[in-house]
């Protein structure tokens, strides 16, 4: 079971459109999918055509300790579970600064639901995907520590690389203090406008970037920058005002093409490939 | 002279682009042009070629008071001064947690440097523009409180107005308790995907949203939705990598042209067109 925190502080860059058509492609390819959306925005509970609130228990719950997740969690299609957001998560950073073990509720809630699971031939879930909100406070925290890997979207464009130095410094404390086998494994290119100079350039400044952490003892010494980037295409941005994936939105767009692709890239163990 | 804060606590939507563009398209048509950074990221001080930081008095000096906006200003241009920002204001928000009027320092060091200026026959500035964070923090509340007007960027995708209402919230009681001529004047759809239905229907919603507030005491009742509308143009993202505004990177480009128009339009008193 892989359980991937898709996560970057700067707003706007992909993060929830990744994590839902990764997850859904996923899904559709035969793998149990858990989402869970760790934004009080709740654009990944809207996405998938989800009422965020509006009586249903979620991430909220979760982490002010009033449900499980077999309580929170929400069918969303087949292979496909959600465990929602709403507005109120937008007072857990206040509510939780002193609460003990606070960056660790999420990780505990769900070892205890997995683990209930496991006495099945194969585990509960394939892949879990958290979307963390454009920032690193204890929401972000919780998706960490609750993951084992980690994806970076990055829009390839000037100063991509300018806020990766602080995401990266939480990632290495919270491997060192908390969670040491917490790994980025992946960047996706997201929005990337296909034949400009800039995201060339840009793409070839984040390869430099993570291969020189190579031969070096951090979390992102082993990082995929993956082949398959997220062209820009409307698609992808009209979709969720529908609820629905790309997969459903668009079959034959670009965008449908592109985190398929990505969807099979990030199944594949690197060296298959 | 018109002090505009430029404002949208969603990530990645143009804040800092239309600062920099409107700023020097005002300074390029005669105006005398304040730009004020706000933010500890410093887009805008890095996209006009400017060193964050590096031994630079600026917003940061300012708002814990240990200089003065004579001491912290700087040439950018023709008619056009910049205060920099530097990656010391990202602890302001904690550092400034229980100064006695956190959010009205800017305010008061701003009129204290204008009206300094007062015994000439023209003021100091014509345009005060600032670029905020995107976060509702007190970085942003000292913008919104040495403002009297704000320009809300928008990117005209499904769910643009989601955070307007947090936003016009923030507006309306910096009105009622600090600042009570503070008007929201203007929005600026930004990264417009010309041709395409998704804006078309989101600008519509936004005209309808602003529309009804017209007969209301609200601080929005007088917004214009500018005409001119900023397309998405690469050249826009590529001119931060060289330091330059889009009229010295691309001036006969798409984007050099809606930055001007626009420019015209803010400059002229809306019964003029
Ligand atoms: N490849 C793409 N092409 C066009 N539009 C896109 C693409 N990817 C995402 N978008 C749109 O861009 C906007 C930002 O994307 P998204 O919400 O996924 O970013 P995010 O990083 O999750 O943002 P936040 O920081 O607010 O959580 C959304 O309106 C989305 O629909
Ligand atoms: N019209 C446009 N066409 C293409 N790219 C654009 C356009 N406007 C802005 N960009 C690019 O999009 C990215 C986000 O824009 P910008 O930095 O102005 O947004 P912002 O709201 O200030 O972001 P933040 O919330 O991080 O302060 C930047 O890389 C910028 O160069
Ligand atoms: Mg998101
Ligand atoms: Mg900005």
């Amino acid at each position: 079971m892989r359980r991937i925190a898709i996560i970057n502080q700067k707003g706007g860059v992909g993060k929830t459109t990744t994590t839902v058509n990764i997850g859904v492609a996923l899904a559709r390819a035969g793998h149990r999918v858990l989402l869970i959306d760790l934004d009080p925005q709740a654009h990944l509970t809207l996405h998938l055509g989800q009422d965020p609130g509006a009586g249903q228990l979620g991430t909220y719950e979760l982490l002010t300790g009033s449900a499980s997740f077999a309580k929170a969690r929400r069918k969303a299609g087949q292979n496909l579970w959600l465990v929602g957001s709403s507005i109120d998560l937008a007072g857990a950073e206040v509510e939780l600064v002193s609460v003990v073990g606070r960056e660790v509720i999420l990780r505990d809630l769900l070892d205890q639901h997995v683990g209930a699971g496991r006495d099945h031939h194969r585990p509960q879930y394939d892949y879990v995907l958290i979307d963390c909100p454009p920032s690193l406070g204890v929401l972000t925290l919780n998706g960490l520590c609750a993951a084992g890997e980690v994806f970076i979207p990055l829009q390839p464009h000037y100063l991509a690389l300018q806020g990766l130095g602080k995401l990266l410094e939480t990632i290495s404390l919270v491997n060192k203090r908390i969670n040491p086998g917490l790994l980025v494994s992946g960047v996706v290119l997201c929005m990337y406008d296909a034949g400009t100079k800039l995201a060339g350039e840009v793409v070839q400044d984040v390869r430099t970037f993570f291969g020189e952490a190579k031969d070096q003892d951090l979390p992102w010494r082993a990082t995929r920058i993956f082949d398959t980037v997220i062209r820009r295409n409307i698609k992808l941005a009209e979709a969720p005002s529908y609820g629905q994936s790309i997969f459903d939105y668009a079959p034959d767009s670009n965008g449908a093409k592109d985190y398929a692709r990505l969807a099979a890239e990030i199944h594949a163990p690197p060296a298959v490939l």
